[in-house]
């Protein structure tokens, strides 16, 4: 019979150093740390699987597709995260799933933007509707949701411009194109993932609130995994806006992308 | 400027007559608390939060202030020398103003970085900065990796009238050493190379990098970090440095509202000087890096 005891202060301290240094911030590691100053142990070797667990918990489950044609994913966020990549990815995912999918480059602003998700279709034989720099972003959804109902295909990813939450004409944009998606096909967009450069700091849960205030958020897609940055922000996110990570970007090929796993991610965490 | 944060800070100890251990310990956690909210790197905090507490009580006491203003002063001046530093920029005969230097003929200048950070488009606005003070640069890139990257690199350099060169190799050392011919042959000054984003932990591209820099020899290494970033910052920033040896430091996306600790991390860690900060996407979103700004903006 091993008596229980409470966590020793030093180690409480150490672990919440490590969750500091995950970026999951100073409310998060606080708040998880108290937890488990609120409990006894049998012995110290119990208490990180516990602090792993109720990470673990903390992280909602994934969003539930029920089947709607065609499903429309808009892909948004800050500039460099990742989202036209990402894009690629997932077209490549869905259509090796079966999926009929088309893309929609939907950034008309940036240099070489439409060029970019063109030379990933064109790698993964992929259709994709593209304009002219300078046109309107809504106008490119309107033709995807139009072509992919005329052609019964399953998915519709849509790529946009990168934007700053703090530039509002932007967000604004953000909105248009969300409402002239809605108009055309009620129910659109059905997904609507914010991608998260998985070295983002705090901001990354200013930029979720930010964005979800233009465009509902469903998700989450947390890039560049595979470097040493832990993505650590993803707690707060889902504390303060119940938002699930849906897949990881681990690299920069088109199958450098994997299912969310709430355990591997807290595992991976910790290493 | 003090943000009001730190100025609440100041005020709750200002109240106090003389400065007792405890509520030095106070001030100081709060202050601890604010750089990490900061995004400032933990281990950085720690280090910073204990010269503070030994430059507070130590034997360098300023005897106009009382404790407490001692106190502020020294965090003040702490964060300023961390961040901009005297020794930004030491004076080398031929080098342009704000410290780069570009003694050699033609001078190279390196963008390096990780994937998304800014390269390319600082890339551009360098260009655009070398030349309103009187250079001639000459833009190139060596990403052979990323879809459209010289693409992009060649839309910029056409939208606002650079001369911008794209060779013909295959291989990145091979690619960098034409654009340098392609500098010296036709007096360009200097040769602006935008390179592929990569991961600091990815051995065979950053062997490509340090192979490029040995065959180019550049003036100047800029690394190109994403003010956004959290924690990582040290990571990457020390790696790059530990291989490269970068010159200096540009801080892209300062047009957000990140507060930006990376700053302190990246400079406190690398010991190199952030020469410019990216605030925008377009061509005259970059100016030189202004520290005392930014003190404020991390303390929140
Ligand atoms: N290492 C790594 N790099 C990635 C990953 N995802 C994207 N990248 C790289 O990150 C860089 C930026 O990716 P983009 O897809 O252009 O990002 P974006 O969000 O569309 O950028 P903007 O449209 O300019 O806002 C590219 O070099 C990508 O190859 C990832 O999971 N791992
Ligand atoms: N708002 C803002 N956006 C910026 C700034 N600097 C760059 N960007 C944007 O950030 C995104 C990434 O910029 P790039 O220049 O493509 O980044 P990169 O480092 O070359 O990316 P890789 O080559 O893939 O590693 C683009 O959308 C740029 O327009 C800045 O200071 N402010
Ligand atoms: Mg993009
Ligand atoms: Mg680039």
């Amino acid at each position: 019979f091993s008596p229980l005891r409470a966590v020793d202060p030093a180690m409480l301290d150490e672990l919440e150093e490590r969750l500091l240094a995950a970026d999951l911030g100073v409310a998060a590691s606080r708040k998880l740390v108290d937890e488990l100053k609120k409990r006894k142990f049998a012995s110290s070797d119990e208490v990180l699987p516990a602090l792993k667990a109720g990470m673990v918990d903390m992280l909602p489950p994934p969003q539930h597709h029920d089947g709607v044609k065609p499903w429309v994913t808009l892909f948004v966020g800050v500039n460099g995260s990742g989202k036209t990549t990402t894009v690629a990815k997932v077209g490549r995912l869905l259509k090796s799933a079966g999926h009929g999918v088309i893309l929609v480059a939907a950034d008309t602003f940036r240099a070489a933007a439409g060029e970019q998700l063109e030379i990933w279709a064109e790698r993964l034989d992929l259709p994709v509707i593209r304009q002219r720099t300078g046109s309107d972003p809504a106008a490119l959804v309107f033709d995807g949701i139009r072509a992919a109902r005329a052609q019964g295909v399953d998915d519709v990813l849509v790529d946009t411009a990168g934007r700053l939450q703090t530039k509002k004409h932007l967000m604004a944009e953000l909105e248009k194109v969300r409402r002239v998606a809605a108009r055309e096909l009620p129910g659109a967009p059905h997904s609507t993932l914010i991608v998260l450069d998985a070295t983002v700091g705090q901001n990354g849960l200013v930029q979720c609130r930010e964005f979800h205030q233009a465009v509902p958020l469903t998700g989450i897609v947390l890039t560049k995994m595979e470097g040493t940055a832990k993505g650590g922000i993803v707690f707060s996110i889902a504390e303060e806006l119940r938002l699930p990570v849906e897949y990881i970007g681990v690299g920069e090929k088109g199958e450098d992308l994997l299912p969310f796993s709430p355990a591997a991610f807290v595992e991976a965490l910790f290493e | 400027g003090l943000s009001e944060k730190f100025q609440r800070i100041v005020k709750k100890i200002r109240g106090e007559g003389t400065l007792t251990d405890a509520n030095m310990e106070e001030a100081l956690g709060e202050v601890r608390q604010a750089l990490l909210e900061g995004d400032v790197n933990v281990d950085v905090v720690k280090q910073f939060i204990e010269r503070v507490r030994e430059r507070a009580r130590g034997q360098e006491v300023m005897l106009s202030l009382s404790p407490a203003q001692q106190l502020i002063k020294v965090i003040h001046l702490e964060l300023m020398r961390l961040l901009g530093g005297a020794d930004a920029a030491p004076s080398i005969p031929g080098r342009v103003r704000d410290g780069l230097n570009l003694k050699d003929f033609p001078s190279v200048i390196f963008l390096v970085g990780l994937q998304g950070s800014g390269k390319t488009t600082t890339a551009s606005k360098l260009a655009l900065y070398l030349e309103k003070r009187g250079l001639t640069p000459l833009l190139a890139s060596t990403d052979l990796q990323r879809p459209a990257a010289r693409e992009q690199l060649r839309i910029l350099a056409q939208q606002h009238k650079h001369p911008y060169f794209e060779g013909t190799s295959s291989s990145v050392v091979e690619l960098g050493r034409e654009c340098l011919n392609q500098a010296r042959l036709k007096g360009f000054n200097p040769l602006i190379l935008d390179t592929a984003g990569r991961l600091h932990v990815d051995e065979a591209l950053m062997d490509e990098l340090v192979a490029l820099r040995d065959s180019l020899r550049p003036s100047e290494v800029l690394y190109v970090a994403d003010s956004m970033t959290g924690q990582d910052a040290v990571r990457s920033s020390q790696a790059f440095n530990a291989r490269l040896n970068l010159t200096g430091i540009i801080l892209t996306k300062l047009d957000g509202d990140s507060r930006g600790g990376a700053a302190l991390s990246i400079r406190e860690v690398t010991g190199k000087p952030i020469r410019f900060a990216g605030t925008g996407e377009k061509p005259g979103d970059f100016e030189v890096f202004q520290p005392d700004r930014m003190t404020s903006r991390i303390l929140g």
